[in-house]
């Protein structure tokens, strides 16, 4: 019931996007964060076939399901997580990076991150000033329970504070801002361990900005009432 | 050529720019740095920064014991140029004739520019974003030689003597990392991060390559029935009609080598 095959034809240099008829499952392993139960993983691969040529392309990812909400309480001002439906009590931590001269090899993400589980974290925040993680770090997350919340890179110390003031429609390209953005998006986006975005660190991108990056994060309207009968 | 991910981690060679005097195309094609390396050719951290590479060389101390930054040049007083670098490596390639090569950097800090076998691409200015360039047509059969220079953000900053969040907060105006020019809680990193600080690789594929799948899931009666929504670009790279078979498939591993489809 999980292999599905479908035929499609793509004019010459053409680029299209194409959406499989949805695959059902029957109450699989869900995937939990640390503490809470198994971080279950499924392999998905796809792959194209091209008639007169044989195999031409393939894609692996671990996937997990997992349903992750949040919201404001407008009672503390915190966020508050479910996950699976659960209230979950997050106890994170504060991540910049591995390491100041970018040596961020998969030894050292599982250690890290191996280590966080251990302290019975179930969340790491990447903050704003530091990098868009890495697929590698996101894989140990994935495979130790991490939710993580990750920040694009905008700082109020270097946009929009400080002394001297720097400048609060920082940075200066907000087109090219966007298109890293969009970009990490579509690198990170499969995990089940990235929990959240948020536009920056202790503040919010200049407006053109955090308006297109709401936009582009928002959720698609036909996952918004799921958990129906 | 199988279909599929090669990674080209090693054999890496860098050297600062302005003590290269050939340019990316004699470099690619009649004048390749030599192996071993000799100077200003050094072995390349890859991927890893421009700081890394002069740390692995033994050019500079390690910055993060005691004060040993300090012995290190800024860029801000260096100038960009010094901690602009040329990489170079080589890789085989023997593509028959239905098949793709694409040359992908999944990270460059800050922008660069790519020389294959004396042709010359442009990697655009930005940290966080993923490089993919289909270089078939200017592949060799065997031998590659592939040259990146890269340079370093457009706004280095400067670091006041008092340090500073974000030092003079001008590496803020480019899309890059902001610890660098240093924090409460750390040292200014010296060459800004400059690098290919991520993974590098060639992927071949036939006439049709598979971009950015995205799945998400949907829920249903309290958890017990799930949907997997995928959807995936797909780029017909040849000059005919391409007719595909396209296959997603779900496995777990139960235990040991056993699957359950």
């Amino acid at each position: 019931e999980h292999l599905q095959s479908q035929n499609v034809s793509i004019a010459p240099g053409v680029t299209i996007q194409y959406s499989f008829p949805e695959l059902f499952f029957y109450k699989p392993k869900l995937w939990w964060p640390n503490g809470l139960g198994e971080q279950s993983l499924y392999n998905v691969s796809i792959s194209v076939n091209v008639k007169g040529h044989g195999e031409s392309d393939y894609w692996n990812h671990h996937f997990g399901f997992r349903k992750i909400e949040s919201h404001i309480d407008s009672y503390t001002g915190g966020r508050l997580f479910k996950v699976n439906g659960q209230p979950i009590f997050i106890r994170g931590g504060n991540w910049i990076l591995s390491d100041g001269l970018l040596r961020l090899s998969k030894k050292r993400y599982e250690t890290d991150i191996k280590f966080h589980a251990d302290m019975n974290f179930n969340m790491i925040r990447c903050w704003g000033g530091g990098i868009a993680e890495r697929p590698d770090f996101y894989h140990y997350c994935d495979i130790y329970g991490l939710l993580v919340w990750q920040e694009f890179w905008i700082t109020g110390d270097c946009d929009g504070r400080g002394d001297p003031i720097s400048n609060i429609d920082g940075p200066q390209d907000h087109k090219l801002f966007l298109l890293c953005a969009t970009d990490t998006v579509k690198l990170l986006r499969n995990h089940p361990s990235l929990a959240l975005w948020v536009g920056g660190n202790e503040q919010t991108p200049p407006d053109d900005i955090n308006s297109a990056l709401k936009n582009y994060l928002q959720l698609h309207p036909h996952f918004k009432y799921s958990n129906e009968s | 050529a199988e279909i599929g991910k090669t990674l080209l981690h090693s054999g890496w060679l860098a050297a600062r720019s302005t003590e290269v005097e050939l340019n990316g195309v004699r470099l690619t094609t009649t004048n390749p740095p030599a192996h071993p390396s000799v100077a200003p050719w050094m072995e390349a951290a890859v991927p890893g920064t421009v700081l890394g590479t002069l740390f692995k060389n033994k050019f500079v101390p390690d910055p993060f014991y005691g004060l040993q930054n300090e012995a290190i040049i800024d860029i801000a007083d260096s100038g960009r140029e010094y901690y602009t670098f040329w990489f170079f490596t080589t890789f085989q390639s023997n593509l028959s004739g239905n098949h793709f090569l694409d040359l992908n950097f999944r990270a460059i800090n800050y922008s660069a520019e790519l020389f294959l076998n004396g042709h010359k691409k442009v990697l655009p200015k930005g940290m966080f974003r993923r490089h993919s360039l289909d270089v078939t047509d200017i592949l060799l059969d065997g031998q590659n030689l592939l040259a990146v220079l890269v340079h370093p953000p457009d706004n280095p900053g400067t670091i006041p003597p008092q340090g500073g969040q974000g030092g003079d907060h001008e590496i803020g105006k480019d899309i890059a990392a902001q610890y660098v020019q240093g924090w409460d809680w750390m040292a200014p990193i010296r060459d800004r991060n400059t690098g290919i600080w991520d993974e590098v690789s060639a992927t071949v594929t036939g006439p049709v390559k598979i971009i950015d799948p995205h799945l998400v899931s949907s829920f249903f009666d309290n958890y017990t029935r799930i949907y997997l929504h995928s959807t995936v670009d797909l780029q017909n790279r040849s000059s005919a009609v391409a007719d595909c078979s396209l296959n997603i498939h779900v496995t777990t591993d139960i235990e040991g080598s056993i699957c359950l489809v």
